[in-house]
């Protein structure tokens, strides 16, 4: 019953040249928005009830609880043509997380907090365009190293960490390279 | 009262710790080293004037002055170091907050703004259009040349008040020298260059020797009879126990920067342009790690 029709019709639609150039009377630019929000809590429905399937499981925030029987896998394309060594930020709610490449490798991570302003701006426009409360906002971003083939793809699993968090609090930012 | 650098690889950002303000970027790599300044300022939208009723609006860009106005010469900022980035946040206005990023393994620094709502009127503005930029101030003695992109292709040299073409009688000194930007805009001189890529189409200019600036956000309350028939001052609006409360638009985006010795920065920008273009693409699941099978 779900699919992704409305999202894709709405993505076309902002690319009328009033959309993307802002020249679109106030009018038009809300119909643009609530057709994007339609389209977009539409296609999060896809999302949740596809995770749903694919972990056998019928819990509807995923991403958020790491259990430990599973690992999120994270599967990062490049579309470009030749190699790509980039690093990726994710948003979750633990510290406490390790994050292994498709070899079995341990991986460096960086945990930087979400700031207020990026919280405050995911209320606001969660709110105006979905008419939803959000739920509590991430409050970090895991980063990592990954190296991506040309126009391939490479793996990556993060888990629960072994152990207590290594996480220090202060003006700097919070690794836990030893897990 | 020293500086404060950051950066995990070759290149640093030096900032003042009294001022919180960018004052240096360098290459240890390359050698390559830029006095450089970076602020936020907005042009007053011009409503027309005796001379000329053109309001600035949706289509037109007619600031009201040449000199715009600065919005903090000192700004608040906290660094955070790690093993992958390390962050310098900025806060230059209740509306105009920064957060640069210095990446292990890369040689440009990110720089992700977040501007809006621009205060116009209602109350808490002054009932001035604005047209907000960041400038980008260096030692680079330039001689009135900058270069943009054409459509997100060759970058093609433009010359401040001049056209190659025809002879240009310049009525508009800022405006009339603001070029569309795809990609970028970059400056040189005779030992460095200074590149700027975007992440979205903009309008950017040299309006001095050895700066560069990019329009960023407009909140305006004029219309520019250009055809939309209303000003740029569009809101976002928030219902909530049958309330409405408005307020203008914030935007969010990012910019990159890099130096390379004259030259050396074509495979910077074509490259890195592609990459902000063609990001990497992210897919996620659930999945035991010695079950999962790529394919």
């Amino acid at each position: 019953v779900h699919n992704t029709f409305e999202l894709g019709d709405a993505l076309g639609l902002a690319q009328h040249h009033d959309a993307v150039s802002g020249t679109a009377k106030q009018h038009t630019t809300d119909d643009y928005a609530k057709r994007l929000a339609i389209g977009a809590s539409k296609a999060e429905a896809v999302v949740s009830s596809s995770l749903a399937c694919l972990a056998n499981k019928q819990s509807g925030d995923q991403c958020s609880t790491l259990k430990s029987a599973f690992s999120q896998v994270v599967v990062v394309y490049n579309p470009l043509g030749w190699n790509r060594t980039d690093i990726v930020r994710i948003p979750v709610n633990e510290a406490n997380l390790g994050v292994k490449d498709s070899s079995g490798n341990n991986l460096e991570v960086q945990y930087v907090d979400v700031d207020d302003v990026t919280k405050d701006l995911r209320k606001l426009y969660v709110n105006a365009y979905l008419g939803l409360t959000p739920k509590q906002a991430p409050k970090y971003w895991l980063l990592f190293q990954v190296s991506v083939p040309p126009l391939g793809w490479s793996t990556y699993f993060i888990s629960k960490a072994a152990g207590k968090s290594t996480r220090r609090k202060g003006d700097l930012s919070h690794h836990n390279s030893k897990n | 009262g020293k500086n404060i650098d950051i950066g995990p690889g070759n290149l640093k950002m030096s900032f003042s710790s009294t001022s919180g303000q960018l004052e240096r970027i360098y290459n240890s790599k390359t050698g390559v080293n830029v006095q450089i300044q970076q602020n936020y300022l907005w042009y007053a939208s011009s409503t027309g004037d005796e001379t000329d009723s053109q309001a600035s609006g949706a289509y037109i860009f007619r600031p009201n002055d040449t000199s715009p106005h600065i919005v903090s010469r000192s700004v608040p900022f906290k660094v955070i170091r790690g093993p992958l980035v390390d962050e310098v946040y900025q806060k230059y206005s209740s509306w105009i907050y920064q957060v640069t990023r210095l990446y292990k393994g890369k040689d440009h620094a990110e720089i992700e703004y977040t501007i809006g709502p621009i205060p116009t009127g209602g109350g808490f503005g002054d009932g001035t259009g604005k047209e907000v930029i960041t400038r980008i101030t260096t030692n680079m003695a330039t001689n009135k040349e900058f270069y943009t992109d054409s459509n997100g292709r060759d970058f093609l040299k433009r010359v401040r008040d001049h056209r190659e073409d025809w002879p240009l009688n310049v009525t508009q000194p800022v405006a009339g020298n603001y070029y569309p930007l795809n990609l970028g805009i970059y400056t040189k001189d005779k030992k460095s260059e200074f590149s700027v890529l975007v992440d979205r189409a903009t309008g950017g200019s040299s309006i001095k020797d050895g700066e560069v600036e990019l329009m960023l956000h407009r909140r305006i309350l004029s219309d520019d009879g250009r055809g939309v028939g209303e000003p740029l001052d569009e809101e976002v609006c928030v219902v909530e126990n049958d309330n409405s409360t408005c307020e203008g638009l914030t935007v969010r985006g990012n910019y990159y920067i890099s130096i390379d010795n004259v030259g050396a920065g074509s495979r910077w920008r074509r490259t890195t342009g592609q990459e902000i273009y063609s990001p990497l693409l992210l897919a996620f699941t659930h999945e035991n790690a010695e079950n999962w099978k790529s394919s």
